[in-house]
């Protein structure tokens, strides 16, 4: 199967810093 | 006691690997001079990193434009992944520069790397934002221009995810078409 995300989290993604 | 699971240690792989690219409009070099491939990234941090580190589309001076493809293929309708190809076309009005650009814009990214058009998305090239003084635009591209069910499906989602409303139309034009345009409008291959 593809690798699909959806929009909330992806966005959820966005605030994660990248230290993490 | 840390909380952190290996989850998180973990970058998120999307499914294609994805070119950023950068066009500044100088008429003083060629066309594709202008033209320069930022990065490329294919996890889902990697792309956040690169989105919060640029500038907004709608802060870009006129003449520039982003532009998200398919590593391996360039924004140019020269590409042999895109000659046959087309765009669903958004053309915005100046005030929506301040209210929409940005918007459709990390939407349509959120679209292509999060592969939101499902089995259509093996038929989407990229994506391009331009600046323009009189009225930005922005482009989605796929690669083959007569695959009516595919292209029909992936407008859908386009407009759907953008909230764009139904009465508004939204148009699909032929690369072939665009080029040997005579007049200022070129015609729509297809609408929703």
């Amino acid at each position: 199967g593809k690798r699909q995300y959806d929009r909330e989290f992806l966005l959820m993604l966005q605030s994660i810093p990248e230290s993490c | 006691d840390l909380s952190i699971t290996p989850e998180m240690l973990i970058k998120h792989p999307l499914q294609n690997r994805w070119a950023m690219w950068f066009f500044k409009s100088d008429k003083a070099r060629d066309w594709c001079d202008n033209l320069r491939l930022v990065t490329t990234f294919d996890t889902v941090e990697d792309f956040w990193a690169l989105y919060n580190h640029i500038q907004k589309a709608s802060k870009l001076p006129s003449g520039c434009d982003y532009s998200v493809f398919k590593d391996g293929i360039q924004p140019k309708w020269e590409d042999d992944q895109n000659k046959r190809g087309g765009r669903w076309l958004i053309n915005l009005n100046k005030q929506q520069r301040h209210t929409d650009l940005d918007n459709f814009w990390l939407e349509t990214l959120l679209c292509l790397i999060g592969e939101a058009f499902d089995e259509q998305s093996d038929d989407i090239c990229g994506a391009v934002v331009s600046i323009r003084t009189k009225g930005d635009k922005l482009g989605l591209w796929t690669r083959d221009c007569n695959r009516p069910d595919s292209i029909m499906k992936i407008g859908k989602t386009l407009k759907e995810r953008l909230k764009i409303p139904p009465k508004i139309p939204l148009g699909y034009q032929a690369h072939t078409d665009a080029i040997v345009k005579t007049g200022s409008t070129v015609k729509n291959r297809y609408q929703v």
